[in-house]
């Protein structure tokens, strides 16, 4: 893998959004991968909807949680996703009123990632931005830098939040991941989270995976 | 218990009961807030000391609580039998204003320790732990507070005398927090809990900061006025560690041709 790389200075990345008070994490960091992989695959950047999945996704909990394996599926068999204009978000569940007419991307299938963060570096710098699941150990106070917390408080069995990997790279010595939340660009570094990379810290190494798009 | 003063050094003493009962009312309740009435709990026993804190006095509680039983499936999803909690609380109280500093809760087996407070748990004053609280530095906005080092302006593990106007202090914190990110609230009991909750939110994220090995830092955010729980509840996802979710598989290696 290239010692560092970033999708936001090439394109590949909307801006942050905002899930407002609804546990909607997981639609925001499929969309956000399905937005790069049909940006690298198709050369169009769409900001594609979340509200879709909350509404249309029946395997996922809406604003109670859901799962990125799960919403790939729901995205393949609902026939693609519509863009964020078209469904525009509300942070909680609706009735479905999806229209496969307006769905302006497809996904072909979806795939789970190398847990080594090498390997997950390499797969990042050629095919895109990464859906990873973490434990939110600490974020509810963190302001930037890059976060480190000791593995006991920041379990990589208490995965409890869905996000984007967008890039890596160092600062001053300390190898880092870049971070979408899905918390408003009021919250961290714009909207960003830094996270100690190769300590599999926080088990942002655990839950990776992205759509395939032909 | 009559008041005396433990030991030279240490400059707390233990107040006769009724001094305490200020601060614990108040504390018990800031432990009621937003439960309706046969619901909440109430203060069986309290003991604790109290020490000069700036231009207030603050007051260290151990108090049991009796939390009632709860059989209506509107308030409590399975009923729950009477439970006995043993709480610490530290209140600050300025010129008869109280601020909530923190409240640690737990349940008491009362079978093998018996109601309330063991006698002989006396705590000396080597195992009280000095709880202070963050220093405005933590809500300078973001560019400028880089050189802030949060340890150096914080006597979170020194036994430091509490910072002088310290609730003055946080009520100018917490008074930034609320113009930066526009939080109202209904009514001035509820603006009451929310600063104990930022209190309380300023002295985890304090040590979050203090247990961090990177370069992160830990402040003053716009939730810093939830309660873990709320935080957890409202912006989290446990479903992901709780289901296994669809089985994909595994992608080819990146230089796999």
């Amino acid at each position: 893998a290239p010692p560092e790389w970033d999708w936001r200075s090439k394109g590949a990345v909307t801006n942050v959004k905002n899930q407002g008070m609804c546990g909607s994490c997981w639609a925001f960091s499929v969309t956000g991968n399905v937005e790069g992989q049909w940006y690298l695959n198709r050369g169009t950047l769409l900001s594609l909807s979340e509200q879709e999945l909350l509404d249309c996704d029946k395997m996922d909990k809406a604003c109670m949680g859901g799962l990125p394996s799960n919403a790939y599926s729901a995205i393949k068999n609902l026939g693609g996703l519509e863009t964020e204009d078209d469904y525009s978000y509300r942070g909680y569940m609706q009735v479905c009123n999806f229209s496969a007419e307006k769905a302006k991307v497809y996904i072909n299938d979806s795939v789970e990632l190398s847990q080594n963060e090498q390997k997950l570096a390499a797969w990042l710098a050629k095919k895109g931005p990464i859906s990873v699941a973490i434990n939110a150990f600490g974020m509810q106070f963190y302001r930037h830098g890059i976060s480190h917390p000791l593995r006991p408080l920041c379990s990589p069995w208490l995965i409890d939040h869905a996000v984007l990997l967008v890039g890596y790279g160092n600062r001053s010595d300390v190898p880092f991941w870049a971070i979408k939340n899905s918390w408003g660009p009021d919250w961290g570094e714009e909207g960003y989270y830094y996270l100690h990379r190769g300590s599999g810290a926080c088990g942002v190494n655990t839950m990776a995976s992205s759509a395939l798009v032909d | 218990a009559p008041a005396k003063l433990r030991d030279a050094g240490a400059q707390a003493w233990e107040p006769p009961s009724s001094a305490l009962l200020g601060p614990a009312r108040f504390a018990l309740e800031m432990y009621n807030r937003g439960r309706a009435a046969g619901t909440r709990a109430v203060l069986a026993a309290v003991r604790g000391r109290v020490r000069r804190a700036g231009r207030g006095s603050l007051y260290s509680l151990e108090a049991t609580l009796e939390e009632p039983p709860c059989n209506d499936p509107m308030v409590c999803q399975l009923p729950v039998s009477k439970k006995t909690l043993l709480c610490s609380f530290e209140i600050l109280d300025e010129l008869g204003k109280h601020m909530l500093l923190r409240r640690d809760c737990g349940p008491v087996d009362t079978k093998v320790t018996g109601a309330g407070i063991p006698k002989d748990a006396g705590i000396a004053h080597s195992d009280f732990t000095q709880s202070s609280v963050l220093i405005p530095s933590l809500s300078q906005p973001y560019p400028d507070d880089k050189n802030e080092t949060l340890t150096s302006v914080l006597p979170l593990l020194s036994k430091d005398p509490l910072p002088q106007d310290f609730s003055v202090k946080m009520a100018s914190v917490f008074k930034n927090f609320l113009i930066t990110y526009n939080r109202t609230y209904a009514t001035r009991e509820e603006a009451q809990w929310r600063l104990s909750v930022f209190i309380s939110n300023m002295m985890r994220a304090q040590k979050i900061q203090a247990l961090d090995q990177g370069t992160a830092r830990y402040g003053v955010t716009k939730f810093s006025d939830l309660t873990e729980e709320e935080f957890r509840t409202i912006y989290l996802n446990p479903f992901l560690r709780e289901a296994p979710g669809k089985k994909m598989h595994l992608a080819k290696p990146v230089d796999d041709p």
